[in-house]
């Protein structure tokens, strides 16, 4: 379903360069739950981005279900984006002027669907992170860990092909890591691909497969046959 | 050196009232290194918040090294607060237009503090945390590990007498959360006085001891004796 074929992103301010991902080559089947793990700064967030195409990367070829999308124009990239991709965001990207409810319904504003369904999908989305009550407040209003919940809830309102999840679970206590944790499974056991950026190992663990990366570039997989 | 008496924080927003937090006594003594814990949404930024004088409560009292803090006028809270707390935010809170070493230098600008000495302190804090090669760097060109490193070194580098960390390893893989937990354990041991909200058990056993928060409410920590 994925495959990234010698993957480069560089980012230039001023005078420092920096290669966040030199070279990454990977291939990600439908229905996989991968985990993504490796240091602070190595390369996770950049190689999430290039994959839900929120960044274009500098070099290297981005093939998605056979299509070729390193250089689809901007608007196409869009509708691919919002109909096929879910994203959860290491810093949320909530939209601070719109309540909870509006803020998970947005995906769902980018198909033909009656009003009725939207708010009952949302209802029920609401449901699945445990935030019915706070449905009208605003983002600013909510804990750390609420805010993570909708940005959560966000991501798997429109049943979307593809999941990527940038630290789901940082803010979040035990039982609540587990609750994302449980859905994120269960979504994956009905057909939804997921890829997963997480430092928590037991997380990690729930994955079937972790991808290693290190200084923008992945661990061959191999090495933990040893 | 805190003293906290019935301490009340309700938030109103239209019809829905929300009591973050309902009648919380507790005393922290100068030099202890407490950890916070509890569920997503109960309260512990908020308790976080009265303690570093960010948020006033809407009820009860709050001593600070026997001074009664709770009514103060803003000018002097915010005078107080730079001089005597430093506070790593669980959204980090940093000034995007500001680079990373302007960031961390702003606490020192409170101070009568010549440029030279606020340099040096400034490039320690960076040493500390592992990004000296990130400091003319502006906040969203950082990871976000990167960004809640920054978050730390600017609550460190005014050596204040008490440290509040919301959660300052949420976002960082357990080599650089273990160095983050070092510093703080140094610090302590130095004499600073510590209180952390984490949702790490890991974490929160390397404090001294553990306040547990439910609901608004201090759960009495007699109850771990059975
Ligand atoms: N400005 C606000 N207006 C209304 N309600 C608020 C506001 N800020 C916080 N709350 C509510 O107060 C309660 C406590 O919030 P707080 O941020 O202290 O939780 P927390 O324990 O830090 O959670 P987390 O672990 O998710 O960070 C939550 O239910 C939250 O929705
Ligand atoms: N806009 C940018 N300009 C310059 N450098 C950037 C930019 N965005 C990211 N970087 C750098 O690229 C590298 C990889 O960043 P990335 O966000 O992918 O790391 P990460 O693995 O997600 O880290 P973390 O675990 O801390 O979230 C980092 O060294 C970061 O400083
Ligand atoms: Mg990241
Ligand atoms: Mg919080």
């Amino acid at each position: 379903m994925i495959k990234l074929s010698n993957i480069e992103k560089t980012y230039r301010t001023d005078d420092i360069e920096t290669r966040a991902l030199g070279g990454v080559s990977l291939t990600i089947g439908e229905g996989e739950f991968v985990a993504i793990m490796g240091p602070s700064g190595c390369g996770k967030s950049t190689l999430l981005n290039v994959l839900g195409l929120v960044d274009r990367p500098t070099g290297g070829r981005y093939e998605f279900a056979g299509e070729d999308v390193s250089n689809l124009p901007e608007r196409q990239l869009v509708q691919f984006r919002k109909r096929h991709i879910g994203f959860v965001f290491q810093s949320f990207n909530l939209i601070g002027d719109l309540s909870v409810e509006e803020n998970i319904e947005l995906p769902l504003l980018y198909r033909a669907m009656p009003k009725a369904e939207r708010k009952s999908r949302v209802r029920e989305a609401l449901e699945l992170v445990g935030l019915q009550h706070r449905a009208r407040h605003k983002p600013s209003q909510l804990s750390g860990g609420q805010q993570q919940r909708v940005a959560v809830a966000r991501a798997v309102v429109g049943d979307p092909k593809l999941i990527l999840a940038d630290e789901p679970t940082g803010n979040l206590d035990s039982k609540n890591g587990e609750e994302v944790m449980e859905m994120l499974t269960t979504l994956n056991e009905q057909g939804t691909t997921i890829v997963m950026v997480t430092h928590s190992p037991s997380h990690g663990a729930q994955a079937k497969r972790i991808i290693t990366v290190l200084d923008g570039q992945v661990v061959p997989e191999k090495e933990f046959a040893l």
